[in-house]
């Protein structure tokens, strides 16, 4: 009954049906989930998209089964330092990586399998008070870190063993940098987003990693954080999101925005709003805790626990995930290769569905 | 979005910065 007052209401009446159960996996070993992500891992001539999970102490693969069944593979067992998140290296097979650190990110590991030792191994690729990482294409990536007197952006190329192979500096922005998001088609493009809200374009190869472009995105929607990034007609596109959506409820309440940037004049305007649902009457305003993007949807988990979702272009909330039965929905990360949405508890459940 | 709002677009935006941008 609870869980039902705490769902939020869409304005056609709750499109659960848009998301449809595929399977569950549950890791039992009673540590708390902090993160789940898809990677791409071939064994035995089989490549396949398999599951990852992450707990504080040790992360996870898993791989698909009978349908809708999924098996542990294997279990890596980092050290004393917590692990925070999961950063997916999209079009990488084989190789994991993850975050770690206490409040912020301290290190960043990839974690991989050597079939000459027969052993699950991980390697530091990097260390510092680590602001945002993101992967990359291409088995890159960057990463923002802050020390007492600068912030030092890095680009790096990983080998097949999960090794940096290259690595170059990339010009900073005044302020910090707290997401990053490669610019699709152009892949010697980046953008990242600033704690100063502003949108921030690099030209990153081997040879230069140049700052194009700083423009502000607007002191009405504050710390948006960039997702997704594509050139059209001469305008950059970016997609953000806003963590502190709840606080800018007089703005309409976005929790996401695709803002159009001329790159040579550094205007901006807002193409699309993604609200957060309406809460039902009484209730305490929605609040968005933390979101995914992948192609046109975003999905976030609210502060009532549900998961919503959103088709960014058309700016409507097109699926609701009301609380489970054993409790409130904590991650909410779109699977590689459109394979669905990955849904998380605390207690090790996940659900993934396909949308 | 228009050039009214905008500015003038340029097509070649990524090169023409990357050119202007110094090293």
């Amino acid at each position: 009954d609870e869980a039902e007052q705490l769902t939020p209401v869409l304005p056609d009446g709750l499109k659960e049906e848009n998301l449809q159960l595929v399977s569950e996996l549950k890791d039992s070993s009673g540590s708390c989930a902090v993160d789940v992500s898809t990677v791409w891992w071939e064994a035995a001539g089989c490549k396949e998209l398999c599951v990852v999970t992450a707990s504080e102490s040790s992360v996870s693969l898993w791989e698909p089964l009978a349908p809708s069944h999924w098996g542990k593979v294997c279990t890596w067992h980092l050290g004393e330092i917590p692990v925070i998140q999961i950063v997916p290296l999209p079009d990488t097979c084989n190789l994991v990586c993850v975050a770690l650190g206490e409040l912020e990110i301290g290190e960043i590991r990839t974690l991989l399998y050597s079939s000459e030792t027969d052993l699950f191994k991980h390697s530091l690729v990097k260390s510092g008070n680590i602001k945002a990482v993101v992967g990359l294409k291409d088995q890159r990536l960057v990463s923002s870190i802050r020390t007492l007197q600068e912030q030092q952006v890095e680009m790096v190329w990983l080998s097949g063993t999960g090794r940096s192979k290259d690595r170059q500096t990339l010009m900073p922005p005044e302020e910090t940098v707290t997401a990053f998001a490669e610019v699709e088609g152009m892949r010697e493009a980046l953008v990242g987003t600033t704690a100063a809200n502003s949108v921030v374009v690099w030209s990153v190869n081997l040879k230069t990693g140049q700052l194009l472009r700083k423009m502000h995105v607007g002191y009405s929607y504050p710390a948006s954080i960039c997702h997704r990034a594509y050139s059209d007609s001469g305008l950059l596109f970016v997609v953000l999101s806003h963590p502190h959506a709840k606080e800018s409820e007089s703005c309409g309440n976005p929790a996401f925005r695709v803002v159009a940037f001329n790159p040579r004049t550094g205007r901006s305007r807002g193409v699309m709003f993604s609200s957060l649902p309406p809460s039902p009457a009484g209730r305490q305003v929605l609040g968005y805790l933390e979101g995914d993007v992948w192609d046109t949807a975003g999905a976030a988990v609210l502060s009532s626990g549900a998961v919503a979702v959103w088709d960014l272009l058309r700016g409507g909330c097109t699926a609701v995930l009301p609380p489970g039965p054993a409790g409130c929905w904590a991650l909410a990360r779109w699977a590689m290769a459109g394979a669905g949405l990955l849904a998380g508890q605390r207690d090790g459940t996940v659900h993934l569905y396909r949308y | 979005c228009s050039e009214s709002d905008l500015g003038p677009i340029s097509l070649n935006w990524f090169e023409e910065l990357s050119t202007e941008a110094p090293p």
